[in-house]
């Protein structure tokens, strides 16, 4: 059997004319290398697809952790989630805002209590007691979020555009 | 979003997805990327998904568990398990994109979109990355 990694960044409207981002091949290309390390030394899965959504979740370029799209009321409400195929434990967060890696907090969840799915202050309150590296709104939001957000608002309908999320 | 699917020398699947959801979302809307078996699913018996898109419909077909229950149960191969559930999703107004770690060769991904933030690396190929449906 031999390892292998894949990651994504989010799927949208980017084409060449309209790339998104400078910097998002580089976040990828650190992100696979961070899975890889843990691969090619016999590591786990697990650790390798933490390791990877971790690098993402730092990347501004993406819509995850620093740099998410933020909510109608200009907060930064982070979802993740991590699975374990050989025993199909899981863990999940919805909604959490304090947090620097949610993937990370999703990953204790699994480790740490029986629950699969914890959402909102109460996930925020488990990472405070389980000791996640916090992160504040002002480090997790960017101001192109917060300008995409008032064009979005300024919509006389102010529907969400799924297409502009630019992964 | 983002999310990455590995397989490990032993063989065991994982999968994580990490989003801040659509630009806008009001009333504690949630997507697929928490909800395991929707956006985030691995399982040794089949595969390992991570997906990204409008979540709405991601959720409503179980898109990550009912590619991993085509392989298992139905014997299909990886990717015609996968395109057959994007399929559905497309069929439904869906968009979005997923990608597959199967139990054996190289991971893969699919979508819908004009572009997928996307890279790949594994024991017998150099690491490799893309944002465009044409590379």
């Amino acid at each position: 059997m031999t390892w292998a990694l894949a990651i994504h960044g989010g799927a949208g409207s980017m084409t060449r004319a309209n790339p998104g981002p400078a910097g998002a091949r580089d976040a990828l290309a650190q992100a696979l290398a961070a899975g890889e390390a843990v691969l090619v030394e016999g590591g786990a899965a697990l650790d390798a697809v933490e390791a990877a959504v971790r690098v993402l979740e730092d990347a501004p370029e993406f819509n995850a952790g620093r740099g998410a799209a933020l909510s109608y009321d200009g907060v930064a409400e982070l979802d993740a989630a991590i699975m374990h195929g050989a025993t199909r434990k899981a863990g999940a967060v919805a909604g959490v805002t304090a947090t620097r890696h949610p993937v990370s907090l999703a990953r204790a969840v699994m480790e740490q209590s029986p629950h699969v799915l914890l959402g909102g202050a109460g996930a925020d309150a488990f990472a405070v007691a389980h000791g996640l590296e916090p992160a504040t709104q002002d480090w997790l939001i960017l101001p192109e979020r917060r300008a995409q957000l008032e064009i979005m608002r300024a919509k006389p309908d102010g529907a969400f555009d799924v297409e502009m999320k630019f992964g | 979003t983002v999310g990455a699917v590995a397989r490990d020398a032993a063989g065991g699947l994982a999968a994580a997805t990490s989003t801040g959801g659509v630009t806008g979302k009001r009333w504690g809307r949630i997507g697929d990327s928490p909800l395991i078996g929707a956006g985030t699913y691995a399982d040794d018996r089949a595969c390992a998904v991570s997906a990204t898109g409008s979540g709405e419909f991601f959720i409503r077909t179980s898109c990550a568990h009912e590619i991993a229950a085509r392989i298992r149960l139905a014997g299909e191969d990886a990717a015609t398990a996968t395109e057959t559930v994007l399929a559905e999703i497309t069929a439904m107004g869906g968009t979005g994109g997923v990608i597959v770690m199967p139990l054996d060769g190289a991971p893969f991904w699919r979508f819908s979109t004009k572009g997928m933030y996307r890279g790949r690396v594994t024991a017998d190929q150099a690491a490799e990355v893309g944002v465009f449906d044409d590379e």
